[in-house]
């Protein structure tokens, strides 16, 4: 190669870091002009190139170069070509000093591979603390009945949010344990998000129909039970809450509930034994007909399915909750609970509302607790715990001592709770409740108890009547 | 009442306890199926048992909600996200709140783990007649501990049931009442 033959220290030097690599160099096509140029030729020749087809040169040589540089394709052997023919001896390394090209080059590339760095970082940061989680990582499921277990931890692995699953999971509860809950009850939902550190409560009880009066209710009850049916809002809630956090569709939450109740399930040993506490009791003929068929209570482990309610429930999944709440079902159960001398109308189910609030809460020993406002009793929990903070319990109190502070607290606070109802029908609740959560009042109920001796309630504070065994 | 407790890999804890007030509540099924419940029972009105005092503020109104002791509850650090995370819920009525009052006393106070917390032994004052309700995990020792202390105890086979899960940093678990035959937890 005619570079090399005549190369100095300096030429070979200025090859060896030439940008162009040697295989291109020798794939360039050989021209019969290709001879080691003149230095000055050379700088003619480049300057030809950047004129391209410009002015026509004089000489036929240089002209004749130029017009074959023409026709060569755009390649690196290209670039090849021009590097072979300029190059010339050096007295210094090019690549030691600053050349302006090369350094904005790099500046670019520098530039843009932190910018993309910079980007993809802050992406990633975003996704942790804002996407949805990639990897489906810990959770737990707990219920009543195995079978509602599993398919609560079903709704997650198929990357439903934690309310779903619940839903799911309280609807299956319906279904396998009917003696505690079910499409024609209702009950309170409490929700926190660990990153937001948002915490909602769902109340989806039921509530007294319209046409309810006290009087009502000095008759014999067991002649008209139809008078002790509250507006159900088990459905209400469950869509609600479905509306505020669900990931998956509604159709999909409600049917896996109703493929339960379609496939069947194994009776549990509690429904077994709620069933063979009543079997002897007067219950009306669609009981008996539905649950003790041959007026037998089914055993534990017997397999059962609910048809009816699977229909319930697909239609619910379908054409959504207006199906119970202003159609057929309304209908049906309006009607039903009149013929058990109850009062609930078809209006009462149009007007029902889920109410939507906030926890009542405190913080205790570094714990923030968050319960159910009134008119649940999880703010009898809130006045327990701060008396009881004041004792500054561990594990190295004395048994004797932590019982006994407890069982006293305990019993202020259900005496306080007996004294609850709904704040939105009396706002007097509210000064009960802000008795309850004080922590001063806390206090001075803490130095009513006496460290070694038990007293009745009245001690303390006046209580009402609780209804025993009420959930 | 029926117990729901999930703390999913969406950061979410949720707890729900839903009722029909007493077993199969009214005990009215409807034709399609429904068993309605018998809500209304939770108010309050005279003369609605012998010698009862009714609460004013639970007085039977339209719309109106009942006192309920339905008490689904969560608990999370003060300060930061790091900590201990538990949801817990509870069954029969106003026994809830002994039980998970005491729930929490073992876990938060005496550091106890869940599991332990949920299997010993419970008691609950009961207000009209004034007795303590103890159930039959807690040890006969500890009852003489409260009998010195002047309380009248009787001992009964179950109080409540109380079921939770407990969330600490990332290691979550769900734990249910040793004194369910039918309960369950499953934790990924």
């Amino acid at each position: 190669f005619a570079v090399a033959k005549d190369a100095t220290p300096e030429t070979t030097l200025g090859t060896a870091y030439s940008p162009v690599d040697y295989m291109s160099i020798t794939s360039f096509p050989r021209l019969p002009e290709e001879e080691v140029m003149q230095g000055d030729i050379a700088y003619k020749s480049r300057k030809d190139d950047d004129n391209v087809l410009g002015e026509q040169e004089t000489d036929p040589d240089i002209f004749l170069r130029s017009a074959r540089l023409q026709r060569l394709p755009s390649s690196a052997s290209d670039l090849a070509y021009h590097d072979t023919v300029s190059l010339r001896e050096t007295t210094k390394d090019p690549f030691t000093q600053d050349c302006a090209c090369q350094r904005d080059g790099l500046s670019v590339i520098i530039t843009a591979c932190l910018t993309f760095a910079t980007g993809v970082t802050i992406a990633l940061i975003i996704q942790i603390y804002f996407g949805d989680p990639q990897v489906f990582h810990q959770g737990a499921v707990v219920t009543d009945v195995a079978r509602c277990t599993s398919l609560g931890f079903e709704v997650l692995g198929k990357q439903g949010s934690s309310v779903d699953a619940a839903i799911t999971a309280a609807l299956c509860l319906g279904i396998v344990h009917p003696h505690t809950s079910g499409l024609g009850g209702g009950g309170v939902m409490l929700v926190h998000d660990i990153r937001k550190n948002e915490t909602r409560v769902i109340d989806f009880r039921e509530t007294a129909p319209a046409a309810i009066r006290d009087g009502l209710l000095q008759t014999n009850l067991d002649l008209n039970p139809g008078l002790l049916v509250g507006v159900p809002g088990m459905l209400k809630g469950m869509h609600h809450a479905h509306q505020l956090y669900g990931r998956i569709p509604w159709k999909n939450v409600v049917s896996m509930a109703a493929d339960v109740a379609r496939n069947g399930f194994n009776v549990t040993h509690e429904f077994a034994e709620a069933l063979a506490n009543v079997k002897d009791q007067n219950v009306s003929d669609a009981f008996r007909d539905l649950f003790l068929p041959n007026g037998q209570a089914p055993v534990s482990g017997l397999s059962s399915r609910r048809l009816d309610l699977a229909r319930i429930l697909d239609a619910i999944a379908v054409k959504g909750i207006s199906e119970f709440y202003s159609g057929n079902l309304t209908q049906e159960i309006a009607s039903t609970v009149q013929a058990s001398g109850g009062v609930l109308t078809e209006d009462d189910f149009g007007n029902y509302s889920t109410v939507l609030e906030q926890p009542a809460h405190i913080n205790y020993q570094g714990h923030h607790v968050m319960v159910t406002p009134a008119p649940h009793a999880g703010i009898g929990l809130i006045t327990a715990l701060n008396i009881l903070e004041g004792y500054n319990i561990t594990n190295q109190v004395p048994r004797s001592s932590t019982y006994h502070w407890t069982a006293e607290s305990v019993k202020i606070a259900l005496a306080l709770a007996s004294g609850l109802g709904d704040p939105m029908f009396d706002t007097s609740v509210s000064e009960t409740v802000s008795k309850m959560l004080s922590k001063a009042q806390g206090s001075l109920l803490r130095q009513m108890i006496n460290d070694s001796q038990a007293f009745p309630v009245s001690h303390y504070t006046p209580s009402f009547s609780l209804e025993d065994g009420a959930a | 009442a029926a117990q729901v407790m999930i703390m999913g890999p969406d950061d979410h804890i949720v707890s729900v306890v839903s009722s029909l007030n007493k077993p199969f509540g009214s005990r009215i099924v409807t034709p399609s199926g429904i068993l309605l419940n018998s809500q209304i029972k939770a108010f309050s009105w005279p003369n609605k048992t012998h010698n009862s005092r009714p609460n004013p503020h639970n007085s039977l109104q339209p719309g109106k909600r009942p006192l309920s002791f339905l008490m689904p509850t969560v608990v999370r650090p003060s300060n930061g996200v790091c900590g201990t995370y538990i949801a817990v819920g509870s069954s029969n009525g106003a026994k809830a709140l002994s039980g998970i009052t005491q729930v929490l006393l073992n876990v938060l106070s005496s550091r106890k783990n869940m599991s332990d917390s949920l299997a010993y032994g419970r008691f609950h004052p009961q207000l009209e007649p004034d007795t303590l309700l103890v159930d039959s995990e807690f040890l006969d020792e500890d009852v003489e501990l409260l009998l010195a202390k002047g309380h009248k105890v009787e001992r009964i086979d179950v109080l409540s049931l109380v079921e939770g899960t407990r969330r600490t940093n990332d290691l979550i678990v769900g734990v249910t009442d040793p004194r369910s035959a039918d309960a369950s937890a499953l934790a990924m």
